[in-house]
């Protein structure tokens, strides 16, 4: 553990933390995906398979429950107990174009061809694309409401501190993975864009809109 | 041995 990978993971449990608070605080999910929440509890789910093979640590077991929890929790709220406020028309994403690809190339491309390693493979593939519905959504409404923006560039800071984990893990571990390493620069791709609005808008008090 | 992945991240 090093502060990069700490770091990135409390960014990551910060999110979550953020994204239910606003659900739970206002009664309602509009401007948020559920799309993107059910794939990362795809994610999850298929990743977090290993807590009954494999422990590594207390810290470990505890993140990975607290995922599966809270992603379970965030889907829950959305489409059992605040479902009218969820913002259907907007969130058209279609996930098949994210999940059959990433399947397929998890079949392909992955570190050895096992029911496990596979799955894990696809979590990684699917982690890495499960934000696009979200800012399919966001550029849809051409609008994120403050408490959005600062759950997205939480989430998003998330991988980008953990390349940072990764390099520091190769220079003094020798140790690396490149499906993640790929996946995880795939991923810190995707939120350039949006940490740029982010940056120069929301950090400046003003909303984040989308130019026309 | 190298596809012997340590999977000790989230």
């Amino acid at each position: 553990m090093n502060i990069f990978r700490f770091a990135g993971d409390l960014s990551h449990v910060f999110a979550i933390i953020i994204l239910l608070l606003k659900i739970w605080k206002t009664r309602s999910c509009a401007g948020i995906s559920g799309k993107s929440q059910i794939l990362f509890a795809v994610v999850y789910l298929t990743r977090y398979l290993d807590l009954f093979t494999t422990y590594v640590s207390l810290y470990n077991s505890v993140m990975k429950v607290l995922f599966l929890a809270t992603s379970g929790a965030t889907v829950y709220l959305m489409y059992v107990k605040f479902k009218a406020t969820y913002d259907h028309n907007h969130d058209s994403f279609r996930i098949e174009f994210l999940l059959i690809p990433c399947a397929l190339l998890s079949l392909v491309i992955n570190h050895d061809f096992t029911v496990m390693e596979v799955l894990w493979t696809f979590s990684i593939y699917l982690e890495s694309v499960a934000i696009l519905p979200q800012l399919f959504l966001v550029s849809k409404t051409g609008e994120a409401e403050s408490i959005t923006s600062h759950y997205l560039f939480a989430l998003g800071s998330y991988r980008a501190l953990y390349l940072l984990n990764w390099v520091y893990r190769y220079m003094v571990e020798s140790h690396y993975d490149l499906i993640a390493i790929f996946a995880g620069v795939v991923q810190t791709i995707l939120y350039c864009d949006f940490f740029y609005l982010y940056i120069t808008k929301v950090l400046k008090g003003k909303k984040l809109q989308l130019p026309a | 041995y190298p596809g012997v992945h340590v999977k000790d991240e989230l």
